[in-house]
């Protein structure tokens, strides 16, 4: 099946998301 | 006690496998048996979600900002952090040393390329624990497969790149079944 794969980056930037608070 | 099952919110990105936090913490002068030690770990929380994570974490304590003999372990949902456990008893663990202060950095990388699933080795990786001690920090990654010398070799090379580790670091594998023949995580 599909990975879901995700790089640091796209982690770090989702840091400060409304969602993420 | 029966958790409620943990799933992503709306909007929120999914990760490949959900995750559980735990914490320990033990004075040295207590013996490390079995017992005491699933006694001194602590359930704090599981995660589905990328921003779950985020929320989650950013009100942990750093590790290094912890002291004393304490560890923060992060393990795939239904997974116990111990040798015993079904995923782990044939398995075993890359350790790092490192020396005080670097132990927060490299923590939350480690974190990041298990969550991100940047280890590429199927369905072995376990979790990730972070150790503080005295006089270092130690920071371990336990697979399912001790023996399969293909994963072992990838999930080292994978920590060597995404902890960019500094050249002189020295890394050991050591089996659960050895951990648990000379009663001794290190």
């Amino acid at each position: 099946g599909t990975r879901i794969i995700y790089d640091r980056k796209f982690l770090l930037d989702r840091r400060n998301s409304p969602l993420a608070q | 006690i029966r958790r409620k099952p943990t799933s992503p919110g709306a909007g929120e990105h999914p990760l490949q496998y959900n995750y559980t936090f735990w914490y320990s913490r033990r004075t040295p002068s207590r013996p490390a048996n079995t017992q005491s030690y699933e006694q001194n770990i602590k359930h704090i929380g599981s995660v589905a979600s990328v921003e779950q994570f985020w929320k989650f974490y950013s009100h942990l304590v750093r590790p290094g900002d912890l002291t004393g003999h304490s560890d923060f372990h992060i393990f795939k949902e239904g997974i116990k952090p111990m040798w015993e456990d079904e995923a782990n008893k044939n398995g075993g663990k890359w350790i790092i040393r490192l020396r005080k202060g670097l132990a927060s950095r490299f923590w939350e990388n480690i974190i990041l390329a298990m969550l991100g699933e940047q280890f590429m080795v199927g369905e072995e990786i376990c979790g990730v624990v972070v150790s503080i001690r005295f006089q270092e920090d130690i920071l371990s990654i336990w697979n399912k497969t001790a023996n399969d010398q293909v994963t072992t070799s990838r999930i080292r090379d994978t920590l060597r790149r995404v902890l960019n580790l500094p050249p002189n670091t020295i890394m050991e594998y050591k089996t659960h079944n050895d951990s648990l023949k000379d009663n001794s995580s290190f």
